[in-house]
């Protein structure tokens, strides 16, 4: 079982759109996939049809009542299955900030619980948010992929991440295994190749080869609760996904 | 003194690109303006050459030791005043989430400060949490401007923030006045006029007639610690957001 973060504390860098367009395409590869919603403001599930009704449908009743990861999980309409977030999951940020041992808990449960039965690949979405929820995610991953919009202001977020992450790493006394994926990709503009080129000389062969382009079916097909295989199959956004999977593959970073 | 919180919790929605560019359109017509940089990962503090040296130099040292706002004030190279965010301006939403008359410290401090000697407007930028420090934006706003990106998951970002505006106003006491500005529109786009559309249905003449357009200047200029007046003036960005300036006193939303 393969267990993918999905973070970057910039916001609209395309998390929510990575997390729905990897998933859907590692579903469409004949895997069994689990997304789990880490941002309190549930965009994921909406987007796949998948709602929590309380707290108790989300991950929050792991941490509170230490409930089974299985239990929570449900099916959606795109291929893979979902544990939804709720508004109240952002009660985990507030209660635990001061209590060290809570960043292991989703690690913990994701190795005891028989969501390996489940599923080939979990991946996680996280909200910009960098507290106990994302530094569950960060610490329970087995890679972690950081989306980054084709601007500088995300470029910056980048840069101020990786110092986050190497403010963390000694605390979890392991290097956190990471990919940078840049993402509304416009290859018009020159800011595009800008980012792209400090990206690669900031972090090298981090950088994944493939890049998404900024494309219009990957904006569309969330309304209309849809993976973009779903909504547009042909289109630069799906192959592009397929690309990110096909690489990850080939890193052997997926199974 | 006009208040204005420039908030939404979506990411990437332009809150930022939108404080530092209405806040650069008020100085060059001759106004007095202050920034306050509410967002711990401090992104106008930055764009506006302002380091703040630890939560000291930010509103942290209002909310923990009563520090007046106008110590705060710095001059930055963009033509208004910033009071900057550092890190640690986090503890707040932390330490405070449970003590319900923190949320109007800010009001409070802007009201009793002489920073009315100062600024004519105080634009404050907020982080997408809606935790302590952006309600006291919130509530101590004369105006919340709410950028919505012309895209769906912003759109239903901007639905679900009317929800929690009116789960707020009972404890207010009174409808805080907003506005929804739409950026990053691109004309040749179906789905850019499909969210104004939509906007509007909703939300009728909260809407602001002026549209911020898709403009690369926009995302150039900030990797510059410009302004767009200062990168590019005859820009497309430049002429949008003098024009919600027009709008905005047309209103009588500034005076
Ligand atoms: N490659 C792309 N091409 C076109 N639009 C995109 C692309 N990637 C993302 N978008 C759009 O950009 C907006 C922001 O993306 P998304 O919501 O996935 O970012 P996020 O990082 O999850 O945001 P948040 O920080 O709010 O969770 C969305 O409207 C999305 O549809
Ligand atoms: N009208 C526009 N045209 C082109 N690019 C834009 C426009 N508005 C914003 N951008 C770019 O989009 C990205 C997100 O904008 P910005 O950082 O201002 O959003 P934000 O809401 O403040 O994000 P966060 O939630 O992370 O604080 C930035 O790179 C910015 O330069
Ligand atoms: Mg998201
Ligand atoms: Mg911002």
């Amino acid at each position: 079982m393969t267990i993918i973060a999905i973070y970057n504390q910039k916001g609209g860098v395309g998390k929510t759109t990575t997390s729905l367009n990897l998933a859907a395409a590692l579903a469409k590869s004949g895997r069994n996939v689990v997304c789990i919603d880490l941002d309190p403001q549930a965009q994921l599930s909406d987007i796949a049809g998948v709602t929590a009704e309380s707290g108790n449908d989300t991950v929050l009743s792991m941490f509170e009542r230490n409930r089974s990861l299985h239990e929570l999980l449900r099916k959606s309409a795109s291929g893979f299955q979902v544990i939804p977030a709720h508004g109240s999951l952002s009660k985990v940020d507030v209660l635990h900030a001061k209590n060290y041992n809570v960043v292991n808990r989703l690690k913990a449960s994701l190795r005891g619980d028989r969501l390996g039965d489940n599923a080939d690949v979990v991946i996680i979405d996280c909200s910009p948010m960098i507290g106990v929820l994302s530094l569950n995610a960060l610490f329970a991953c087995d890679l972690l992929l950081i989306p980054i919009a084709a601007d500088h202001l995300s470029m910056k977020g980048g840069i101020k991440l990786e110092k986050t992450l190497k403010a963390l790493e000694p605390i979890l006394k392991r290097r956190i295994d990471r990919r940078y994926l840049l993402t509304r990709f416009d290859s018009r503009r020159r800011m595009g190749w800008e980012v792209l080129h400090l990206l690669e000389e900031k972090f090298g062969r981090e950088v994944c080869s493939t890049s998404i382009a900024e494309s219009v079916s990957l904006a569309e097909s969330p309304a209309l609760h849809m993976s973009v295989y779903q909504h547009a199959p042909t289109s630069r956004g799906a192959q592009d996904y397929e690309d990110l999977l096909r690489e990850l593959e080939t890193l052997k970073l997926i199974r």
